[in-house]
C-alpha cells in the first residue's frame, strides 16, 4: 500500500503519514482524548504498524504481536477486538480507527459506549443478539485459553444461570436493552472495557509529547 | 454455581490491551 507524505511548518518535523492518517485535532474533537494525547497515540500506532509489515497499517498479526508477543497465537477475543477496531472492514486498523476505538476503552468514556462495544464483541455472528450458544462458545474459549477445566454440565449451568438473570423476556437471547440492564447490575462484566494506560498516554510516550507543537 | 459467564470471559488475555503500551 502506498504512503502519503506531509510536513509541518518545520522541515525537521517532517514525518511520514500513513494511509488513513487523520489530523489529531479532528480525532480529539470526536473522542475522549486531547490533541497531545492523540499525538502520543500516533507514536504508539507507528510502533505497532511497522512491527512486521512496515506499511503504517496495523495488521492482525501485528495486533496479536502487541498483545501476546507472538503473531502466531490465535485468540477468539483478541480477534473480535481487532475486527471491531477495523471499522472499514478492510483487514487492517488505520490510525483514525485505532484512536476512535481506543477512546471507548478510556476510563472516562461513557459506560453506555463501553456496553455497546462489548455487546458487539459478544454478538459473534452479528445477529444483533447475544445468543446462548455464543455465550457458551465464549466460555469454552476462555477455559481453553486458561487451561481451566470445567465439565460440560458446569459450563451449561453457568451459562443458564447468567441467561436467567439477563434474558428478562425469556426468548433465549439477549438484546441490547437487556444487555444494558444486565451490566448496570453487574458492572464487573465490563471490566475489560477500561484501559488505565489511556489516562497517562502522554506520560507513557513522553518523547512525542515533548516535541508536540500543540497546546491543548 | 453463581458465577457470571460474562465475568468469566472478561478475564480473557485477548481483552488485555495493555500489552500494546509495554516495551517488548
Amino acid at each position: 500500500m502506498g504512503c502519503a507524505w506531509s510536513s509541518s511548518s518545520s522541515p525537521s518535523r517532517r514525518q511520514r503519514r500513513a494511509q488513513g492518517y487523520e489530523e489529531p485535532a479532528v480525532l480529539a474533537a470526536e473522542t475522549s482524548f486531547t490533541v497531545s494525547e492523540v499525538e502520543a497515540l500516533y507514536e504508539l500506532y507507528n510502533k505497532l504498524s511497522y512491527s512486521i509489515f512496515k506499511d503504517g497499517l496495523i495488521h492482525k498479526e501485528e495486533f496479536r504481536l502487541a498483545l501476546f508477543r507472538t503473531s502466531e497465537r490465535a485468540n477468539l477475543f483478541a480477534d473480535r477486538v481487532f475486527h471491531l477496531f477495523d471499522l472499514k472492514r478492510n483487514g487492517v486498523i488505520e490510525f483514525g480507527e485505532f484512536v476512535r476505538s481506543l477512546s471507548i476503552f478510556h476510563p472516562k468514556a461513557l459506560v453506555s459506549d463501553k456496553a455497546a462495544f462489548a455487546f458487539k464483541l459478544y454478538d459473534l455472528r452479528g445477529t444483533g443478539y447475544i445468543e446462548k450458544e455464543e455465550l457458551r462458545e465464549m466460555v469454552v474459549a476462555l477455559l481453553d485459553e486458561s487451561d481451566l477445566c470445567l465439565s460440560d454440565s458446569a459450563v451449561d449451568e453457568i451459562v443458564d444461570n447468567t441467561f436467567s438473570q439477563a434474558d428478562t423476556n425469556g426468548d433465549g437471547r439477549l438484546d441490547p436493552r437487556e444487555w444494558e440492564e444486565f451490566v448496570k447490575k453487574n458492572p464487573t462484566s465490563l471490566r475489560n472495557m477500561s484501559l488505565p494506560y489511556l489516562q497517562d498516554i502522554t506520560t507513557t510516550f513522553p518523547s512525542f509529547a515533548t516535541h508536540s507543537e500543540v497546546n491543548d | 454455581t453463581n458465577l457470571n459467564a460474562f465475568d468469566i470471559i472478561s478475564l480473557s488475555s485477548g481483552f488485555d490491551l495493555s500489552g500494546m503500551f509495554e516495551d517488548k
